[in-house]
């Protein structure tokens, strides 16, 4: 994250880190079940096995286990059959974990939006992540706060590709706060007027250079499009009908 | 070794050709790729999200030089050679010119031509090297612009947009779905590709690309991929569409929160007679609502005596061990003795709550 800030332990149960070895963590991931998470379809580019990855959940500081940590295994991958790797389009994966996690204070999961239910342009919602802040990486978890952009608007920033129904944009022209290298994965969760609960919009998936001169906002795969597709695995993989 | 990282270490020679998926460079006399490119990047994937992929496209468009977009794209996916596997570096000359003719250019909006396109890296062209200059009839425009008569590349997103962006207003020319190759989603001026029509994935409004794709037999019905199945099959907890739709959407709470099951093409009420609160919980978890929070008998009513079509809990149902529901139920010669309903309301699992922040008395 670029223009965030250390985020306290806890406050994003939700956010996930999928590992490989040897490298440790490659994205970010978001539970939204407690056998299920989500992250991008890029993230499996070049390793589709299930067997490769793990998920660590529970962890605010990479290189310090925790101990509300909870590691489990990736069952299976499932990539959106459409995922377009050329333009980066339907950039969505579920991961079913190999058990189900613990609930407790520290790996909950998120809600995911209901249908048509998007988030407003010029709300306020937050990004999560490990991912490169610009000059380092960094191994607490940054949050930070970024405004959601209409998609005609984000058209503007980046003529040279299609933003299609299946993004979402989120950031500032001038690029001060946005996701970077890393942060793919991740959650763009925004908090509901009433209730206080967060849901999840978003998905860290692909932007300008962001350590670059070319700025602009972070553009996230739009969950809400996505929520029937996410239920319609879930349920096939539950009773393998698949 | 990006594709195979398992296998690769110090002694083995990752080099290979791939196939270019790089949008802007589809159009290229070549068709395989090799990485790292000359920009340093790693993957195909990288590079589409990569600076240069972004400033070379625009570059194009202000006609700096003709071969541009061929020079770049030497850079983002270098030509493979079939034999060595190894990269096929673009000639100087063309890196010069290039060079040379845009990046003033750059340098009007405060941009700076990218770093690793250093020419001096490059062969100078002569017999007995192999290295890349455009052909005359090269493409100038990536496959992401429209060229205009003139030969100057817009970029595709500003064809028919209503605006003129080409010198000669060539891009609000023939803007029809069909004069473009492409297929207009009916009641709408909306484009999409040929092969998204009747690929199960809805792209124009109302579905209306995914409507009249299947000529099923009464007996059947269509998979949302446009297969046909017999009705028999529908909703009986075993796929037979490829793509298992004869088994989504099966189980569903109408009014009342009555459990019903959409079997063999109509609605069906489950019979209350051998109901269980393992069947709440597995009704509410295949519905994606958590789990059971009440459940009830609900009487039928008397005002349709002998219409109502019952489904009874199978006698070995616990055995079915990973079922869906409806795979769980069968048809019986006799109605529901009770002509009880199942009435159940599911509780959504406690989601996107943060944990309290903790106080400490100071």
């Amino acid at each position: 994250i670029l223009g965030g800030r250390v985020s306290r332990p806890g406050r994003w149960p939700w956010q996930c880190s999928l590992q490989s070895d040897p490298s440790g963590h490659i994205c970010g991931c978001v539970l939204i079940g407690k056998k299920w998470a989500l992250t991008v379809a890029h993230c499996f580019e070049g390793r589709e096995s299930a067997d490769l990855w793990k998920v660590v959940l529970g962890i605010n500081n990479l290189d310090h286990p925790s101990p509300y940590l909870q590691t489990r295994g990736v069952e299976s991958i499932i990539v959106h059959p459409r995922y377009n790797r050329a333009v980066v389009d339907y950039d969505i994966s579920v991961v079913e974990l190999d058990r189900e996690v613990e609930v407790t204070g520290y790996v909950r999961p998120v809600c995911l939006p209901g249908n048509g239910q998007l988030p407003q342009p010029d709300t306020y919602c937050y990004i999560t992540g490990w991912g490169h802040m610009g000059n380092r990486m960094p191994f607490k978890l940054q949050e930070g706060e970024v405004r959601i952009i209409s998609l005609s608007q984000c058209q503007s920033y980046f003529d040279m590709k299609t933003i299609t129904s299946r993004m979402l944009c989120a950031g500032y022209e001038a690029g001060t706060v946005d996701s970077c290298m890393g942060d793919s994965g991740g959650p763009l969760v925004c908090e509901e007027p009433h209730g206080g609960s967060w849901t999840l919009y978003g998905l860290t998936s692909w932007g300008s250079v962001c350590f670059s001169k070319v700025l602009g906002p972070g553009v996230y795969s739009n969950v809400t499009h996505f929520t029937p597709w996410i239920h319609r695995q879930i349920y096939l993989h539950t009773f393998h009908l698949h | 070794c990006p594709s195979t990282p398992s296998t690769c270490d110090a002694r083995n020679n990752c080099s290979h050709c791939e196939p270019i998926t790089l949008e802007l460079c589809m159009n290229l006399p070549y068709n395989s790729t090799t990485y790292p490119n000359y920009l340093g990047h790693a993957t195909q994937s990288e590079s589409s999200v990569s600076w240069e992929s972004s400033l070379f496209p625009a570059l194009v468009q202000t006609n700096c030089y003709k071969y541009l977009m061929f020079f770049a794209c030497t850079m983002l996916v270098p030509k493979c050679d079939s034999h060595t596997h190894q990269r096929v570096p673009p000639c100087r000359s063309l890196c010069r010119s290039s060079k040379e003719r845009c990046e003033s250019v750059l340098g009007i909006v405060g941009l700076q031509w990218p770093e690793d396109t250093d020419c001096n890296q490059f062969p100078e062209d002569g017999p007995s090297v192999t290295c890349l200059l455009p052909d005359p009839d090269v493409d100038e425009c990536s496959p992401s612009h429209f060229k205009c008569r003139s030969g100057r590349c817009v970029l595709s997103s500003k064809r028919c947009d209503g605006h003129m962006d080409c010198d000669d207003d060539s891009d609000e020319d023939n803007c029809g779905c069909v004069e473009r190759g492409l297929w207009e989603c009916p009641g709408t001026r909306l484009c999409i590709k040929h092969s998204m029509i009747c690929d199960g994935f809805p792209d124009c409004p109302l579905l209306k690309d995914e409507n009249n794709c299947s000529v099923c037999e009464d007996n059947e019905l269509a998979c949302n991929n446009h297969q046909c199945i017999h009705r028999t099959l529908w909703c009986d907890g075993t796929k037979h569409c490829s793509d298992s739709s004869d088994e989504w959407d099966c189980v569903s709470l109408s009014e009342g929160s009555v459990v019903t099951v959409f079997r063999t093409g109509v609605d069906y009420h489950v019979c209350g007679d051998d109901w269980t609160m393992d069947l709440s919980q597995l009704t509410c978890s295949q519905l994606g609502l958590g789990g059971p929070a009440s459940v009830s008998l609900v009487p039928d009513p008397p005002s349709v005596p002998g219409r109502r079509r019952w489904l009874h809990v199978h006698p070995d149902w616990r055995q079915r061990n990973g079922s869906a529901l409806q795979g769980l139920l069968e048809k019986r010669g006799h109605a529901c003795y009770s002509r009880n309903r199942v009435s159940l309301h599911c509780s959504r699992e406690d989601c996107g709550l943060r944990p309290a922040v903790r106080l400490y008395k100071r």
